[in-house]
């Protein structure tokens, strides 16, 4: 799967 | 940010605030899942192990320490101050049907095969089912009092609007992070019975939720 790029998120 | 993923933040730490107002001070737990809450502080423990490494913003940092901190208070009331009302009877869901499938799948789809991504993927499917001892609760008791059905209300209104924020970051940023997204549309899906019943029964004044 690809990455996610940021984890910004709660 | 955008106003659907703050607003979906606000409606997350109202339902945590309404929880624990609610076993705060009726010093009750009665018609509370325990087992849901352990789940709860489960998520966000493996979710916010970044916590000291990632430094993402203040708002961040502030609102992951609110929920670890409330997640465990809420857990500690039920099982250590208020356990006598604890109804550990009804709440008597097979948490580990729930946890084996999601750590297995966690470690078959995940984005890297590292600690912390495997312990944030375990978070994200986690998070998807923690509500279902509850609600399962709700079922075998037949009945919820009020306080208990806002409290899902919001916690479900909150994951539906994290829907809208990655249709918008996925419009506006082209940013789709799968595994969150099915995850969040599998979790509010077990919400939807519970929505019906809410905006037919509860709002309708009926005062306490009582299922056919």
């Amino acid at each position: 799967l690809q990455r996610a790029t940021h984890k910004d998120e709660l | 940010m955008n106003i659907f993923r703050l607003s979906g933040d606000v409606c997350h730490l109202v339902a945590i605030i309404i929880l624990f107002l609610k076993i705060w001070r009726s010093k009750s737990c009665a018609g509370i899942s325990g087992k849901s809450q352990l789940l709860f502080a489960l998520v966000f423990t493996t979710r916010y192990l970044d916590l000291f490494t990632a430094f993402i913003s203040i708002y961040n940092t502030v609102m992951k320490v609110v929920f670890l901190v409330l997640a465990y208070a809420t857990v500690s009331l039920i099982y250590f101050r208020f356990r006598k009302s604890y109804d550990s009877e009804s709440d008597s869901f097979r948490v580990e049907f729930l946890l084996v499938p999601v750590a297995g799948l966690s470690f078959l789809e995940n984005y890297s095969f590292t600690p912390l991504e495997i312990l944030w993927t375990f978070s994200i499917y986690l998070e998807s089912v923690a509500i279902l001892p509850q609600l399962f609760m709700i079922t075998k008791t037949g009945e919820a009092e009020s306080i208990t059905t806002h409290y899902l209300f919001f916690l479900g209104l909150y994951r539906t609007l994290y829907l809208a924020n990655w249709v918008w970051r996925y419009h506006e940023e082209g940013f789709f992070d799968q595994i969150a997204v099915v995850s969040g549309v599998v979790q509010t899906i077990f919400y939807c019975d519970f929505f019906y019943l809410y905006f037919t029964r509860v709002l309708r004044g009926s005062g306490k939720m009582t299922l056919p």
